[in-house]
């Protein structure tokens, strides 16, 4: 009966409404049915949750939700009413917030696990940078060249991951895609991506990018990465392979 | 569909919200702040099987056509209250890794009910 259907209530059980526990067994069985949904195992254990400023920024840039009034955050619903068909793949954005990795221009991702789900497959994957102008601007140049190394591969202990001209006249927000290859890591068992951010015009150009400072300064510019990820059952996979 | 109004007892839809913050997981759930749980409750007696959501009306015309001529496959058919239409719903939490995802997941609020 608890087996993720198709039918959602069909998890919950037939309940007498005399009995004071019913709502609280209905609660209990609404948690299993969204945890099931959400394919979690159990509900996550939230110890250090994102800057509120951080996470704010993020969904205002990805355009996934907004603040509301009430301080509550608001998504767009999937626009799908009537009896959808149950997709053998269910997509997720994944909006993973840098770390600081083990030197200063290091920036470190971890995605988590979702529990049941054989395979991740990445479909998109985007960091987003912000470059903030120092007051000694030199506004002779108006562009500068981020590049991402992926520590670890590559010939000399790193590989070029992305690089990409962006334009300086302002403090901003800019996207960096992450290749193929990168993602491939995220993919794996050890979901994990280590970068290495480097702009060597940027000193002489009064320009830095934020990355993930000790300090709470910067906290509401701290870099993520955003990522368009489908899990699919292995042997939906294999059938789509052949 | 019937909504359950605790006057009838033949196949309806029980609405029942859980607001998340209630339940002490709105500090995981980001949005939204609450879930319509509803469920289906209520009898199906044989001359309403299969009968409501338009979803249906082509298995409901089969089981009219055989009960006109008295004969009916699905006569000793138990039929059962069961969502007929299902909607989408946009989830944004934290993971595990502290990272924020956003799933929109298929059949997750029952907004009608009826007899299967």
């Amino acid at each position: 009966e608890g087996l993720v259907s198709d039918c959602p209530s069909c998890s919950l059980p037939r309940l007498q409404e005399t009995a004071p526990s019913a709502e609280s067994q209905l609660v209990e069985a609404v948690k299993e049915h969204i945890l099931n949904m959400l394919h979690l195992k159990e509900r996550p254990n939230i110890t250090h949750p994102v800057p509120r400023a951080a996470l704010l920024n993020a969904l205002k840039n990805l355009h996934v939700g907004k603040v509301r009034d009430d301080g509550n955050v608001e998504i767009e619903e999937e626009a799908s009413s009537g009896q959808a068909l149950r997709e053998p793949e269910q997509t997720s954005e994944i909006i993973s917030f840098a770390e600081a990795g083990p030197t200063q221009d290091v920036v470190h991702f971890q995605i988590a696990m979702e529990g049941g789900r054989d395979l991740t497959l990445v479909d998109q994957a985007n960091i987003w940078l912000y470059l903030k102008l120092s007051n000694k601007t030199n506004r002779s140049r108006s562009k500068v060249t981020v590049r991402l190394y992926q520590a670890g591969q590559g010939q000399d202990g790193q590989a070029l991951v992305s690089e990409k001209q962006v334009d300086i006249k302002r403090s901003g927000w800019h996207t960096i895609p992450v290749s193929r290859s990168a993602q491939a890591t995220l993919g794996t068992q050890e979901r994990s991506l280590e970068l290495r951010v480097t702009c060597e015009q940027c000193p002489e150009a009064g320009v830095r990018p934020v990355l993930a400072e000790p300090t709470d300064k910067e906290e509401s510019h701290r870099p993520f990465l955003m990522l368009l990820v489908r899990e699919v059952q292995e042997h939906t996979h294999r059938i789509r392979k052949r | 569909g019937l909504e359950c109004d605790g006057k009838i007892n033949i196949c309806c839809r029980k609405q029942f919200y859980v607001n998340f913050r209630d339940i002490g997981w709105s500090d995981w759930i980001i949005a939204p702040i609450g879930y319509y749980g509803n469920y289906c409750e209520g009898e199906c007696p044989s001359h309403i099987a299969g009968t409501s959501g338009s979803s249906l009306s082509f298995h409901s015309a089969v089981i009219n056509h055989y009960r006109i001529r008295g004969y009916s496959p699905f006569n000793n058919i138990k039929s059962c209250c069961v969502p007929t239409k299902l909607r989408a719903m946009s989830m944004l939490y934290y993971d595990d890794e502290h990272n924020i995802v956003k799933k929109d997941i298929q059949n997750m609020i029952a907004e009608e009910c009826g007899c299967s």
